[in-house]
This record gives structure tokens, C-alpha cells and sequence, in this order.
């Protein structure tokens, strides 16, 4: 039960013994550590209530409860260790898992998650999370990018133009990541890139999450007339990736930046059985 | 012959927020899959005619579109062949190539003929195998890479042993988590 522990030249990722979680992760080039858990969470939908009807759907996301349920409060892992990549694989349950992967020089943390098929046998809509849980005091702040050209400074229950109402304390705190989502104190940074646009919010202070799958039983009646309910092979799963940096607060953006653009403009692969015959423009 | 057109229209009619929200039906979303599917089929030709007018060599290029489910039915059957790493970023870029393969070792040069390492990793609760080695691909350019399956059975071919492992009747019973 020792503490499960990869590391590069520039990163190091803990795990909790006894759980399997994502429990601390260090720059070892800039001194950091951060102690940080993350784990998976899914919100009941709304099917409506007392004060509305509208349910969650394509469009609306209004969970039932503000609080979400965990997937799994442990994850069984298995460990590859070799001298081009460590990873931690993580099981959570038979539709959520998760390899937490380092490679060498690598300034990042890489989670790649795999997502479904969503059970919905319980007649429960599920949106699922992935939530990074830390002590930073951030009071009330996180950012967000828009469009993946600039970050957008984001206040919990607050809109920079009108004074606002707030009558959704999750759905209405959540703002788009096109690319990436970011937590600070001033001192040390927390952020998570992005492969795909997702919802994501801080729902309380040092809190980054982020939704990475949905399946619904009820349409929201926002035109699309049917539930977000996925039936075909292919959209029952999901896997994508989320990249963790842990920087100083004054020197994160290059780091995001160039490992950003290094995501959007990704090598690419052909293979070929290497018998070719020589090619001649003419 | 190649064309990037229907490409181009596909991912223009994608820019709609239906095609990346979940907002539509399903039948639309159906459609947006077939016209990326159709659009892509056409690169893949304009690619193999581009790569094989820079490297000067014609071969029958593979695309395999489901690596990220770990399947490529050219690495998991081919004794060699060959991995042409293409980078469009505008500096140069390390980058592990994952690849499915057999059970076997494999020995993997880079351009100039020098062997790299490389490692094949079994992945768990798989039977799937992966080979990994570091790729350096100038700006703007590509590398090839050369892949050859050598004698023997990969050495990490075993499965390594779950590290925890818990009962229903356990989390029903306890809200601290411990290992059983």
C-alpha cells in the first residue's frame, strides 16, 4: 500500500494508496507541489420541479442536485512503468476509467479518459465530470478561454454587465473551454488543456471541472424534440484527453500556450509497408 | 487524384454549433458524421500524392483511423513498414508514436538508419501490445521511420496484477476506503 508515485525530469504525480486517486502533483523544474484530487462525478438531470419545468437536454444543462455523485471513490489501478512512459491506469467502474501517462520530457500531466456506455437503467439522466479538487484560494475566480484566443477572467455568480440572479448555482457557472481552463492564487497555477470543447466551471474555490459526457432522458423542448440519448455504437463512448500543468502563475501562459498549439497542430501519422517504387513527378 | 474540397465544404457545414454540441437529431448528426467520412476519403489520396512526391517514393500509404483505440490493422499484422511522422507545426517537435503490434520485439530506425529505442508495451486489461519510440520531425517536415519485427516474444508480454481490489459487500459496508 506504499504511495503509487510516477515522475519525469519535470513533473511527479502521487496517488492515494488506499484509493487510487490523483492525490499530488510537483513541477520539480520550478519547486511546486500541489496537493490536488481528482475523480469522476455525475450530475442527476433535471427532469423539472416546483420552480420549473425545464428539464436538462441538448441545449439546457440543469442538474436536479448541486452537489454530484461520485462515479467510484476508488479507482483499481495497474501500473506500466517503462523507460519511455509511465502510466497509471485507472478503473473506476465498468463504463469510467482513466490512464494518467507521463512521458520524458514532458512538461505535462496527460489524463486520457474513457467514458460509457452511461447507464441510464435507474431512469436517471447522467452528466459526468471530471473534477480537480485543490487548496488554492482563488476567491471566486477561474478563466476560461473563448475560442482559443483570449482567456476571459470568470466570476462565480457574477456577470461583468448586469447584476445578476442567480438561479442556477452549478449550470449557471458553467462557460464554455474551447481549449483550456485555468485556477490561480497568484503564486502557482492550475490548467487544464483541453482536446475538444467541453463545459466547465469552479464551483468553489481551488475546484476545476470539467464535463466530458451526457446521456439524457428527456428533450429540454429547445426545438431538438428528442432526448440526448445516444443509442448507436459509436457516441455510447467517449475518450479524450486532458493535459495538467502546474506552473508559477507568471510563467504558466507560455507553458499552456506552446503546449496548446503543439495539441491543435498534432503530428500525424501514415504508415506504409515500405515496398514502394521510386516516384517521378513526370 | 486527390481533393481537399469536400473536406473543406464538411467542415464548413461543421462550424454550425449542431455538429459539436449535441444539439441535433440524431439523423442530422448522422449526416454530419457521413459528410466528414466522405470528405476525408478523397484527402487521404491527396495526402499519399503529396507525401510521395516529397519523400520520392510511391507506396500504398495507410491512414489508420482508430488509433486511439489502439487499432491498425497494418502495425498488427506487418512484419516491417514504415511510419512517416508529419509536422505541420512551424518548429521542430519530439513526439511518442504509439503504434498497435504483435506479440513480438521490434527494432525501429529513424531517417539517417540509426536505431532508436523503443519499447512494446502491453497495455492492461488488454491484450493489446503498443509500440512506443520518440519521434524528432523538423517544422514544417516529416520523418520516416523504419519498423522491423526482430526475433522473440516481447519481454513485457505479462499482465501486470491489479493493485487494488475491493468487494461490493466492503464499499456497502464501510464508508473508509481500504484496500482489501
Amino acid at each position: 500500500s506504499r504511495v503509487l508515485t510516477i515522475q519525469n525530469e519535470y513533473i511527479s504525480a502521487s496517488f492515494d494508496p488506499d484509493t487510487g486517486l490523483l492525490v499530488e502533483m510537483k513541477n520539480l523544474e520550478q519547486d511546486l507541489l500541489l496537493p490536488v484530487r481528482q475523480a469522476f462525478y455525475w450530475y442527476n438531470a433535471s427532469t423539472g420541479n416546483t420552480l420549473s419545468s425545464q428539464a436538462s437536454g441538448a441545449y439546457i444543462f440543469r442538474p436536479s442536485r448541486q452537489t454530484p455523485l461520485f462515479i467510484s471513490r476508488w479507482a483499481q489501478t495497474r501500473l506500466v512503468k517503462t523507460a519511455l512512459v509511465q502510466e497509471v491506469h485507472q478503473n473506476f467502474s465498468a463504463w469510467c476509467s482513466q490512464v494518467v501517462r507521463l512521458y520524458p520530457g514532458q512538461r505535462h500531466l496527460e489524463l486520457e479518459w474513457t467514458v460509457g456506455p452511461i447507464p441510464v437503467g435507474d431512469d436517471w439522466g447522467k452528466e459526468v465530470i471530471s473534477r480537480f479538487d485543490t487548496a488554492l484560494e482563488t476567491k471566486g475566480l477561474f478563466y476560461t478561454d473563448s475560442n482559443g484566443r483570449e482567456i476571459l477572467e470568470r466570476r462565480r455568480d457574477y456577470r461583468p454587465t448586469w447584476k445578476l440572479n442567480q438561479t442556477e448555482p452549478v449550470a449557471g457557472n458553467y462557460y464554455p473551454v474551447n481549449t483550456r481552463i485555468y485556477i490561480t492564487d497568484g503564486n502557482m497555477q492550475l490548467t487544464v488543456l483541453t482536446d475538444r470543447s467541453q463545459g466547465g466551471s469552479s464551483l468553489s474555490d481551488g475546484s476545476i471541472e470539467l464535463m466530458v459526457h451526457r446521456r439524457l432522458l428527456r428533450d429540454d423542448d429547445r426545438g431538438v424534440g428528442e432526448p440526448l440519448l445516444e443509442t448507436s455504437e459509436s457516441g455510447l463512448w467517449v475518450r479524450g484527453r486532458h493535459l495538467v500543468l502546474l506552473d508559477k502563475a507568471r510563467t504558466a501562459a507560455v507553458g499552456h500556450r506552446l503546449q496548446a498549439e503543439k495539441e491543435l497542430l498534432a503530428p500525424q501519422l501514415v504508415l506504409a509497408r515500405g515496398s514502394g517504387t521510386p516516384y517521378h513527378l513526370e | 487524384s486527390g481533393d481537399s474540397a469536400p473536406l473543406n465544404e464538411a467542415m464548413a457545414v461543421l462550424q454550425h454549433h449542431d455538429a459539436v454540441s449535441g444539439t441535433s437529431k440524431q439523423h442530422v448528426a448522422n449526416d454530419y458524421a457521413r459528410q466528414l467520412a466522405a470528405g476525408w476519403e478523397p484527402c487521404e489520396v491527396l495526402l499519399s500524392n503529396a507525401l510521395a512526391r516529397l519523400s520520392g517514393s510511391k507506396e500504398e500509404f495507410t491512414f489508420c483511423r482508430n488509433l486511439n483505440t489502439s487499432q491498425c490493422p497494418l502495425s498488427q499484422t506487418s512484419k516491417s513498414f514504415q511510419v512517416t511522422v508529419y509536422n505541420p507545426l512551424g518548429r521542430k517537435v519530439n513526439w511518442m508514436v504509439r503504434l498497435p503490434v504483435s506479440k513480438h520485439m521490434f527494432l525501429v530506425k529513424d531517417p539517417s538508419g540509426a536505431v532508436v529505442p523503443s519499447d512494446v508495451v502491453t497495455m492492461p486489461s488488454s491484450d493489446i501490445q503498443e509500440l512506443l519510440f520518440s519521434a524528432s520531425v523538423p517544422a514544417l517536415g516529416f520523418s520516416i521511420y523504419s519498423v522491423t519485427q526482430v526475433p522473440g516474444r516481447s519481454p513485457r508480454a505479462d499482465r501486470p496484477e491489479p493493485r487494488f481490489q475491493k468487494s461490493l459487500s466492503w464499499i456497502k459496508s464501510s464508508s473508509r476506503v481500504r484496500p482489501s
